[in-house]
């Protein structure tokens, strides 16, 4: 299961 | 945080304020592809959605609402307020040749088949080319005014900042988002043609 990127940013 | 990244967005707050001023305070679009900007507000729409689900900083609360207010702004301004000013037979790409194909690629290339996660694809391929339209038509209309150079300049700035954010990241904490990286070198090469003439030309351009 591929790991998702953190969304912090704009 | 990290200062490409700081300046990165500083320049695309910047784009947008002056896009929006520029229209503002001449009361008019001529120039402006409305398409460009309806592909932005749709990019902030399907990017931020976040704003209901989650929290992760004042800073990036505040300024996705803000990128979001100013999107629907401009678009407002161009197709209602100063709609006599808007240069449609200028406009004339298609945006469904963008849309259609972006959303294909997101459902067939993401992280994580989760309706958000598709979403989020969907914003960061449709952001590297949604400035397609606004370069098609300088390049049909043959000029450019010099505040809409600016603008530009400050748009394909901020993802060019964004490249030097995800090296930073990439060595000093070890992030890695394939999908973001690809998109956003793509977007940045689209400029590539825009701030050869920015830079040589410093005034005027004709693409």
């Amino acid at each position: 299961e591929e790991e998702v990127p953190e969304k912090d940013e704009l | 945080m990290n200062i490409f990244r700081l300046t990165g967005d500083l320049s695309h707050l910047a784009a947008i304020i002056i896009l929006l001023l520029k229209i503002w305070k001449t009361r008019s679009c001529a120039g402006i592809s409305g398409k460009s900007q309806i592909l932005f507000a749709l990019v902030f729409t399907t990017r931020y959605l976040d704003l209901l689900t989650s929290f992760i900083s004042l800073y990036n609360t505040t300024m996705k609402v803000i990128y979001i207010g100013c999107a629907y702004a401009t678009v407002y301004l161009i197709y209602m307020k100063f709609k006599a000013t808007y240069d449609g037979n200028h406009d004339s790409f298609r945006m469904e040749f963008l849309v259609v194909p972006v959303g294909g690629l997101a459902c067939l290339v993401n992280h994580d088949f989760s309706f958000l996660e598709i979403l989020w694809t969907f914003s960061i391929y449709l952001e590297s080319v949604a400035i397609l339209p606004q370069l098609f038509m300088i390049s049909k209309t043959g000029e450019a005014e010099t505040i809409t150079t600016h603008y530009l300049f400050f748009l394909g700035l901020y993802r060019a900042l964004y490249l030097f954010n995800w090296i930073w990241r990439f060595y000093f904490e070890g992030f890695f988002d394939m999908i973001a990286i690809v998109a956003g070198m793509v977007q940045t090469i689209l400029y590539c043609d825009f701030f050869y003439l920015y830079v040589t030309k410093g005034q005027g351009i004709s693409l």
